[in-house]
């Protein structure tokens, strides 16, 4: 068998394929919509024969060759019932960018908020979503991270399924600065309106977020080593 | 593992496509990379001879090249390469839980020519 004959150097194929060596994660991580969306229909190219350009993510409109999503390794600051105000999650969303190393051309860094299935029929109150940049963390998961700039703001009608955020600006900030991670600050405010008043005595839809809530950032690099630009093709 | 055999009435020593797959399980490497399940390790190799070049997807250099090694066998011989190449994607996850789509360009040798 190829792994066991000592010719096969298979620290040197990792190189080539620009890995510094073979990952040993503990356990496998459920692979992403988007990119098993991607891969299978790479797949089903490939196999008909059809001519890909696949320095070029058709399913998300960019050029890239190489599709990194990275968990939030983040924690919830407070969970608590609707306090007058409203607000009712806050959260830090932490992104551990160490492993973009190559000098690649970042083309996209989308963050998803996934906020929980819709709900078209017990209407819940409408949310208001803030996004900041976190300046300084303080005392890590115990005092409140100092807050930069707010990134987006929306207000939401009740669980909306996924809100994405693009945040290539902040990522380039963050490769320029080579810092090797990315805090931000999320909070979520419940709006009052007559429907949330009764639902709140019904249902307390913070519980509800922080249950369903999953955050992903997927960052695009396109390396121009690995990509010949398609016109010189042409 | 060479897989495909040679089609009948292919002299074996002309230049053609050789496929190798390279198994990843074989490597380990089955407990990182989500997809695929292993790599083609194509390659390319034969002899060009003249009177064959014009049925071996031979490029005109090719040609002129087993025509000069006819003339004189100082001229080296025309070779057997790679004349169509495809990409391979790979899905793999690394220690940080990051789950990767990587994609390398020209990996995988569709055919082989002169």
């Amino acid at each position: 068998a190829w792994g066991q004959t000592s010719e096969f150097q298979d620290y040197d194929f990792l190189q080539f394929l620009g890995l510094e060596k073979a990952p040993s994660p503990h356990r496998f991580q459920p692979v992403p919509r988007i990119l098993r969306k991607i891969i299978r229909a790479r797949e089903a190219a490939a196999a008909s024969g059809a001519s890909q350009d696949l320095c070029y993510v058709k399913e998300l409109g960019v050029r890239g060759n190489l599709l990194r999503l990275l968990p939030d390794q983040g924690f919830f600051l407070n969970t608590q019932k609707p306090s007058q105000d409203g607000s009712c999650l806050q959260k830090v969303l932490y992104f551990n960018l160490s492993a973009i190393k190559e000098k690649g051309k970042l083309t996209m860094a989308l963050l998803t908020l996934d906020l929980g299935p819709r709900s078209y029929y017990n209407l819940q109150p409408e949310l208001v979503v803030a996004l900041s940049v976190v300046q300084d963390r303080g005392l890590w998961g115990r005092s409140h991270p100092k807050l930069g700039r707010l990134l987006a703001q929306l207000s939401v009608p009740g669980p909306q399924g996924s809100l994405q955020f693009n945040l290539q600006g902040v990522v380039k900030d963050w490769n320029r600065n080579r810092l090797k991670n990315l805090d931000l600050y999320l909070q979520i405010l419940v709006k009052e309106d007559r429907y949330s008043r009764v639902n709140v005595q019904l249902e307390n839809p913070c519980d509800r977020l922080i249950g369903s809530l999953h955050a992903s950032l997927l960052v695009v690099t396109l390396n121009p080593k690995h990509c010949h630009s398609s016109s010189r093709k042409r | 593992r060479a897989a495909i055999p040679v089609p009948k009435g292919f002299c074996k020593n002309l230049c053609h496509r050789h496929q190798l797959f390279i198994n990843f399980q074989d490597l380990g490497w089955h407990k990182w990379v989500i997809a695929p399940k292993g790599f083609m390790a194509n390659y390319c190799h034969g002899d060009c001879p003249f009177s064959m070049t014009t049925y071996l997807n031979s490029s005109n250099y090719a040609f002129m090249q087993a025509l000069m090694h006819m003339a004189d066998p100082k001229v080296p011989k025309a070779v057997c390469i790679p004349t169509k190449l495809s990409p391979i994607s790979m899905l793999y996850q690394d220690n940080d839980k990051n789950v990767i789509l990587r994609h390398y360009e020209d990996m995988v040798v569709d055919e082989c020519g002169c």
